[in-house]
């Protein structure tokens, strides 16, 4: 059986308001050893995701960036739990970004597929 | 055949020296479209990573840090170009590390094995 998203996704999420301050998103970053999050509504459904790379773009362009919102990206590409990994691994090599947050049909976050647990499936391990 | 290091691997690899100050790694970064950066001396070989989670690390803690030098992971994780990806792989989920450089034997820069490089194996084209 070809393994599916769930099977390897890391259901750890750390999660994010897009009022929240950007150094506060940096320390969320640390704590979790981590680059992504995911910004979530009030109701904790998927708005955006804030990563290392959006915060680093914040100290090259310092500019009127405040707060999450002001740097994360609102066209999430996600996958969804029973998707096979075959797909969702072509998704990330495609977009050139390294997670997708792992979505159900209300848009609530289950999970987060990062190309490191693509790593589980070597070594016979499958 | 089992793929190696050198079937996936990415040959651009931005370099940085450990002299340069964090906005510059930041802005290298950002021009690279990439986390990683190796950090080299004036001879081209490796002597640390630097990622936008070491930027991300400086706005938490601002203190000292000034250069490269002062943010970087100088104990290396790395990969050779022969080697089975099958152990790469295993070595990016061990550390939890989202890229190994690639060296030769006399520890030059040969390309980078990221995580999202793993993606090219998936959907029946290895
Ligand atoms: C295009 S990638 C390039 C850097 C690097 N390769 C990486 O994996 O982060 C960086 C951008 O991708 C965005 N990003 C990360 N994960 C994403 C996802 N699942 N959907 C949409 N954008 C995403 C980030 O917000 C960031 O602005
Ligand atoms: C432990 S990871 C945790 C965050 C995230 N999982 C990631 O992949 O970057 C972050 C740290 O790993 C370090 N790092 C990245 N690639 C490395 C490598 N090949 N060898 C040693 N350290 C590395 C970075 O310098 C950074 O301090």
């Amino acid at each position: 059986r070809s393994p599916r998203v769930q099977d390897i996704m890391d259901r750890n999420v750390v999660s994010i308001g897009d009022d929240e301050v950007i150094k506060a998103a940096a320390a969320k970053l640390l704590k979790g050893e981590t680059n992504h999050l995911v910004v979530v509504d009030r109701e904790g459904r998927l708005v955006g995701v804030v990563t290392t790379y959006d915060v680093s773009k914040a100290i090259v362009h310092p500019g009127k960036a405040k707060v999450v919102g002001d740097i994360m990206t609102r066209k999430v590409i996600t996958a969804t739990p029973d998707e096979s990994v075959d797909i969702a691994a072509q998704k990330l090599e495609r977009y050139n970004i390294s997670a997708l947050p792992v979505t159900d049909t209300a848009n609530r976050v289950q999970g987060m597929l990062t190309a490191i647990d693509l790593g589980k499936l070597f070594g016979g391990r499958w």
